[in-house]
């Protein structure tokens, strides 16, 4: 998967991942 | 909501009754930020309504090296929108239950 994770010190998880394209061809 | 250029949505269906929810954050128009903005991708979250402050966790993203410090402002803004939006909706649906 390209879906990378960062923690943040006060503990929250980021999930970072490609931009949802079908979403932005909403616009 | 104002067009920020941040765009922020559910990454998972809202069941009206959790506290916690997944949402999804990506920069639709990078030039309407202020720092300089590295493409990162869509960053999904967790968000707590009600015990969670949006400016909180948009400082978190600059901390995390998403955003630049004089963009923290429009995050949380955009953040704060959706989260305003997904009460507001929670609050109707409650309402027309009745």
């Amino acid at each position: 998967s390209a879906a990378a994770q960062v923690v943040h010190s006060a503990g929250r998880k980021f999930i970072v991942s490609p931009v949802p394209e079908a979403r932005l061809k909403e616009q | 909501a104002e067009d920020t250029g941040v765009r922020v949505e559910l990454a998972e269906e809202d069941d009206g009754q959790k506290a916690s929810i997944a949402l999804k954050l990506w920069v639709e128009d990078h030039k309407k930020l202020k720092g300089k903005y590295k493409e990162t991708g869509a960053i999904e979250f967790t968000f707590d309504l009600e015990k969670e402050v949006p400016e909180v966790v948009a400082q978190e993203m600059v901390e995390s090296g998403f955003f630049h410090e004089s963009d923290a402002k429009t995050v949380g803004k955009s953040l704060r929108d959706r989260v305003a939006l997904i009460k507001w909706r929670r609050e109707r649906t409650a309402s027309a239950a009745l």
